[in-house]
């Protein structure tokens, strides 16, 4: 399986919606 | 255009700085939680760092995706977590790695309150686990050395044993029952475990926000690489998960943002915070029931400097991708990453090559530049989204002196 890593999430906003099943990136998140 | 092409960096605002910076200011309306690099200037649990560190954290990143693939692989056959138990287990006894999370299930840390009055408890928060757990008094067994106090049972007033018979057990895919209390168990690839009691107690997100009952592990035979942290947060997709757990209250909705590097911090936030914001792009999350833990995404492309990669698409689909907190590089199948390195080599001619560090084979020493143009990389999902990396997601920073590709591959195609 491939993996997106923590390496690439970095300063992203990451939002997980488990009941809608999306996932959501965000620029500057931090 | 530019910015879809390239970045220029300069490498000393790569590195992490000496001292902690960049606070995240709580908002009023969300649950939000300090997040930090456990080896940053703004950890805690910060040790000093090693002449080799960065070699042993990837090395440690190779065995944790080593075990990954393992649940998965397991999952598919037929086994990993679904069945119960095969053998009946004390806490003392090693238990077999088909649960829990991997090791280096955290880079990141947060810290709540467990227990009334709550107890400060400095967790790795994990995408990748679902059970949360904590090392507890009076450790029959073992405890390692960790920076906040012991949890003990004994001083909360919410603390309750979750018995074998509950619903919260059998969810739990308990290891064993003893005297009539549910035993947890979890797993890591090193050898690393946790094991002690199901238990239920007060979960303080914050000051002003807790969750009652909240179901997680005291333990009470702790060992392996934990660093000074107390345990791990559990934020898997199954049902012990903090997600599952708070479903109702959250939404199951969370979020989280990494930091540019272990000198900032970012944050971890449930509830329904960001779905509105316009600059938020979207992809499918995929699930697997076999695998209720992970949350796959979709990832058909690449692109590098504005350019998509030639990658056929079934590249990506024969294997799939997760996305995971706990792992630290991209792991692409071998003939995306070929591309991908072929590329970006393509445009870091101009720098001088330096030796691989650990699993990243492409390597350039920026020594005396100050400034460095990085190719824009952009990961490509179905719908025309495009997610652009942050210059920090493209290379993985050694030192001044070597900056590597952040992206590494799989040994096979449908691995």
């Amino acid at each position: 399986v491939g993996i997106l890593g923590n390496v690439q999430q970095r300063t992203f906003g990451v939002l997980y919606d488990v009941p809608k099943k999306k996932i959501g990136f965000a620029a500057g998140g931090c | 255009g530019e910015s879809r092409s390239h970045h220029k960096v300069n490498v000393s605002s790569l590195l992490p700085r000496k001292v902690c910076s960049n606070s995240i200011d709580a908002l009023s309306n969300v649950t939000r939680l300090r997040l930090v690099h456990r080896h940053g200037p703004c950890s805690p649990a910060v040790r000093r760092r090693r002449s080799n560190f960065e070699a042993e954290i990837l090395a440690r990143d190779q065995l944790h995706v080593g075990f990954l693939r393992q649940r998965i692989a397991a999952a598919e056959l037929g086994g990993g977590g679904t069945s119960p138990a095969s053998t009946r287990a004390a806490p003392s006894t090693k238990i077999p790695a088909r649960s829990g999370a991997s090791v280096s299930a955290g880079d990141y840390i947060v810290t709540v309150g467990l227990g009334t009055p709550p107890k400060a408890q400095t967790l790795f928060f994990d995408t990748g686990s679902d059970v949360t757990w904590v090392q507890c008094q009076p450790c029959t067994v073992s405890c390692y050395r960790q920076l906040d106090q012991l949890f003990d049972p004994a001083s909360s007033a919410t603390y309750a044993n979750v018995t074998c018979a509950s619903a919260a057990c059998s969810d739990l895919d308990a290891l064993d029952c003893s005297d009539g209390t549910c035993i947890y168990g979890v797993s890591y690839g090193d050898g690393s475990q946790s094991v002690g009691f199901y238990s239920s107690d007060a979960l303080a997100l914050t000051p002003s926000d807790a969750v009652p009952r909240f179901l997680f592990g005291c333990g009470q035979a702790n060992e392996g690489l934990f660093g000074l942290a107390a345990g791990i947060l559990g934020l898997g997709g199954g049902r012990p998960s903090l997600v599952t757990q708070t479903m109702k209250k959250y939404n199951g909705v969370f979020g989280y943002c990494l930091p540019a590097s272990a000198s900032d911090t970012g944050y971890l936030a449930f509830g329904d915070s960001g779905s509105t914001n316009p600059t938020v792009k979207y992809t499918n999350m995929l699930r697997d029931a076999k695998t209720p833990t992970f949350y796959f995404i979709n990832l058909i492309g690449i692109s590098v400097a504005g350019q998509r990669l030639r990658i056929p698409p079934s590249v990506f689909a024969k294997a799939g991708t997760l996305i995971d907190s706990g792992t630290v590089i991209t792991r692409l199948p071998p003939a995306a990453y070929a591309s991908l390195r072929s590329a970006f080599r393509g445009r870091m001619s101009r720098y001088k090559k330096a030796p691989a560090v650990s699993i990243l084979d492409t390597c350039y020493d920026p020594t005396g530049r100050g400034e460095v143009k990085l190719p824009a990389v952009a990961l490509l999902f179905p719908g025309d989204v495009s997610v652009n990396l942050a210059p920090e997601g493209i290379v993985y920073t050694v030192n001044e002196s070597r900056i590597c590709l952040a992206f590494a591959a799989n040994d096979g195609d449908d691995d």
